[in-house]
């Protein structure tokens, strides 16, 4: 079964830990000559199996082919990951919502321009931090008495909301900006240090500095 | 570098600037 | 079982379609004085559960409670609507996260001007246009083939990008602009006369004229 996508993609994450969870055999293609992000995927053959040409994009040896980084993820898992009882899976599905509604934007705007990928704007850099204290608070108050998001042991709602706050806590949330959230470092570190995701992202190094952005 | 490739990730930049104005949209309907 | 939103929440009709279809009761507190909205859900009672305060959110009558209207849907419908197979599934994931990352900024870029929700901008307006147009391309080109978005009826794909098209189909797809769109319209038509969107979007009429922005 194959993966496409450019190295490095944090949302390829999600679906290589699942996988690390199910069992299932994933071959990653990123680099050239299997695959030249902006090339390959502007291909007609790659876009007659995935019309919007996104990566991440799914192809299993079935021929059965999934984009949206969240649906493969879901494909790749099993069903401990995807939530055994019709509670547990609405949770996961409201922390993987939230993970991109109100956490993706934000920590993009501030990350991006600590690595010189995005122009630095003050205003929305300050609000952005704003947000990220928002979404850690709403998180730590959950965690204050859960191990893990949704039920005792890790499921798509913990894959997902660590790995859209990877480079956050990687590049920005240094001691003193996160130390008011022991509740989420707890569980960031405790998940990062499952061997299953360990087996995707390597040592994660958090923050020790606040990067600045990148002139 | 790999953190090129993700300055083509799709993000809603201003979605916190839509997400206010429905917001307060609503509350000033509701109000 | 209670859903908590303003009134003509397009969020909100997700989950109550979802519902027509499993037979699901639901009763919808939007009005003072059951729900005020800006009001009811800040108050302490509210954020106990519901700790983002955003609406839709419900609460089952065992005190199940979930936000995200993704995830309330998902809850409230039936395994036919979640996809009844593993491959169903992911391809219903596919459609609600390419809903949620592709649909939603540009209609609410083109639609709120028209509605004084937010202020006019030429220049995004335009670029949402043409977004809008790939958007409807990609899903004519994928329903030139299908009755509905994943396999042979309805499902949480069709209830949840037929709720996010509905402001574009109300207030800017005039027909000059939505007639290249072919197979989307005959879907969209076909999907909000099923019994189950009539008895919540009621009539749903199709624009006429390119609603200007409202200065």
């Amino acid at each position: 079964q194959t993966l496409y996508t450019y190295p490095e993609n944090w949302r390829a994450f999600k679906a290589l830990i699942a996988a690390q969870y199910s069992g299932a055999k994933i071959k990653v293609l990123s680099t050239p000559p299997q695959f030249h992000f902006g090339q390959t995927n502007k291909t007609p053959e790659f876009l007659k199996k995935f019309p919007v040409g996104k990566v991440p994009a799914f192809e299993g040896d079935d021929g059965f082919c999934v984009f949206e980084s969240n649906a493969i993820a879901h494909y790749v898992g099993n069903d401990e990951l995807r939530g055994s009882t019709k509670e547990a899976a609405a949770q996961i599905i409201q922390w993987v919502s939230f993970a991109d509604s109100d956490i993706v934007p934000p920590a993009s705007t501030w990350v991006f321009p600590t690595l010189g990928i995005m122009h630095y704007n003050k205003q929305a850099t300050e609000y952005a931090k704003e947000e990220v204290k928002r979404i850690l608070g709403v998180l730590d108050s959950h965690l204050k008495t859960r191990t893990f998001l949704v039920g005792e042991r890790v499921t798509l709602a913990d894959i997902t909301v660590v790995c859209t706050l990877l480079w956050l806590y990687k590049q920005v949330l240094e001691p003193s900006f996160r130390q008011p959230y022991d509740n989420v470092n707890r569980w960031f570190v405790t998940c990062i240090n499952q061997p299953q995701f360990k087996a995707v992202l390597g040592e994660v190094k958090l923050c020790e500095k606040m990067a600045q952005f990148d002139a | 570098m790999a953190v090129n490739f993700l300055m083509h990730d799709k993000v809603w930049f201003d979605k916190f600037k839509y997400d206010d104005a429905e917001r307060k949209y609503y509350e000033h309907m509701n109000g």
